[in-house]
């Protein structure tokens, strides 16, 4: 399960 | 993903699809910035440096990469593809993008979300975004008369981070723990920038007929 990353907006 | 951002991504599809036409169909880069077509080509070279292992969806991944096709593109195109590089004018075309880019730089150094090199750079391309039109509404302000396409072109990417705005807002009242102070505030003054634009484009499209955008 990959760290859900802060950046998941472009 | 929720409508805003959905709206969002299709209005910076737009601006892209509408400056590309522009400049291959049209054969000209009048009224284009290439110093804005730069800088956003940095912020998003800077800011997808993750596609190599942040895969949050195939829709990011996919678009981060036309993102960064396009804005290369673009820069290829007027900087060394004739006869669009002969009509970039470097007199009028001439803001110092440095002192946009050295305080953007600082700043993502310092202020950012994780201290790690990524995240700097990340905040960096953030920052960067935020003022990357200048140079191309710099250049407006000397024309005093907007061209149509460009006049769409720029509404089309002040109305992609409004509606990140809205987005956000979404969120943050559907969203527990949802916090992105860098991208609320960078996102602000971005908007924030385009009001006097939208101010004028409106007042020239008000009246249904396609009066050229006038900036005082």
């Amino acid at each position: 399960q990959s760290k859900p990353s802060a950046h998941d907006e472009l | 993903m929720n409508i805003f951002r959905f709206l969002g991504d299709m209005s910076h599809i737009l601006s892209f699809v509408i400056l590309l036409l522009k400049i291959t169909q049209g054969k000209s880069a009048a009224g284009i910035s290439l110093r804005t077509q730069e800088l956003y080509m940095i912020v998003f070279c800077s800011r997808y440096l993750d596609l190599f292992w942040n895969f949050s969806s195939l829709y990011n991944s996919f678009l981060k990469v036309v993102f960064i096709a396009c804005s290369s593109a673009i820069v290829y195109i007027i900087r060394f593809k004739s006869p669009q590089k002969d009509t970039w004018n470097p007199e009028l075309d001439n803001f110092p993008i440095q002192y946009l880019i050295g305080p953007c730089a600082v700043a993502g150094l310092l202020i950012n979300q994780d201290w790690t090199p990524f995240e700097m750079i990340w905040a960096f391309s953030i920052y960067l975004e935020a003022v990357a039109i200048l140079p191309q509404l710099f250049l407006l302000q000397k024309q005093g008369e907007v061209e149509n396409l460009t006049s769409h072109y720029v509404a089309a990417l002040g109305a992609y981070r409004g509606l990140y705005l809205m987005n956000w807002v979404y969120r943050y009242f559907t969203e527990d723990d949802y916090l992105q102070r860098i991208v609320w505030f960078a996102g602000t003054v971005q908007t924030g920038l385009y009001i006097d634009f939208f101010y004028h484009y409106y007042q020239s499209k008000r009246g249904g007929l396609s009066r050229p955008v006038k900036l005082p």
